[in-house]
C-alpha cells in the first residue's frame, strides 16, 4: 500500500 | 520485466494491423498477478507513450487505459504519482514537447486524464495536474 505524503514521488511539473 | 518488455513491443508494434489485444490481456494480467511490477510497466508504457510514431504511441495510450480499467489499486497509485503524470504533462505542455506530440496523441492523453479525474477520485493528483494544465491553458474546452 502507498502511504501518502511519503511515497517516493517527484513534485509536479508547471506546464 | 523481460517478459512486460517483450508484451508493450508486441502490442505497440508498428506491424500491427490493429490493436492486439492478445498482448494488451497479457500485460494487464501479469500486473494483476505481480502488482509489483505495476511501477516497471508504468515505465514501459510512458516510453512507448513518447514515441514519436504515432500509432505506436496510441497503442501505449490503449494499453495504459487497459490496464487502469483492469489492474488493481497498485497501478492506479502508481499512475496517480507525479512521477507518471508529468510523463504526461511533457507530451502535452508546449513548454516541453506539446509542440511535437502528433495532435492524436494530445487530445488522447487530456481525455484519459479528463475521465480519470473522476473514475479515481482517490488518486488526487491526477485532478490536480489537470487542473493546472487547466489554469495554464494547455486543456482548452
Amino acid at each position: 500500500p502507498v502511504i501518502r505524503g511519503f511515497s517516493d514521488d517527484e513534485p509536479l511539473v508547471v506546464a | 520485466t523481460t517478459s512486460l518488455e517483450a508484451l508493450i513491443q508486441r502490442a505497440t508494434s508498428v506491424s500491427n494491423q490493429g490493436p492486439d489485444t492478445a498482448a494488451i490481456d497479457a500485460f494487464c494480467g501479469l500486473i494483476n498477478r505481480e502488482p509489483e511490477c505495476a511501477q516497471t510497466a508504468a515505465k514501459f508504457i510512458t516510453a512507448k507513450v513518447h514515441s514519436l510514431q504515432e500509432w505506436e504511441a496510441l497503442q501505449a495510450l490503449l494499453v495504459l487505459e487497459t490496464c487502469m480499467k483492469r489492474c488493481g489499486s497498485v497501478f492506479h497509485a502508481e499512475v496517480g504519482k507525479f512521477r507518471f503524470l508529468n510523463e504526461l504533462i511533457k507530451l502535452v505542455s508546449p513548454k516541453y514537447l506539446g509542440a511535437h506530440t502528433p495532435e492524436p496523441v494530445r487530445r488522447r492523453v487530456l481525455e484519459l486524464m479528463y475521465t480519470w479525474t473522476i473514475q479515481y477520485p482517490r488518486e488526487s493528483k491526477i485532478k490536480e495536474a489537470y487542473e493546472m494544465l487547466k489554469k495554464q491553458g494547455v486543456v482548452k474546452e
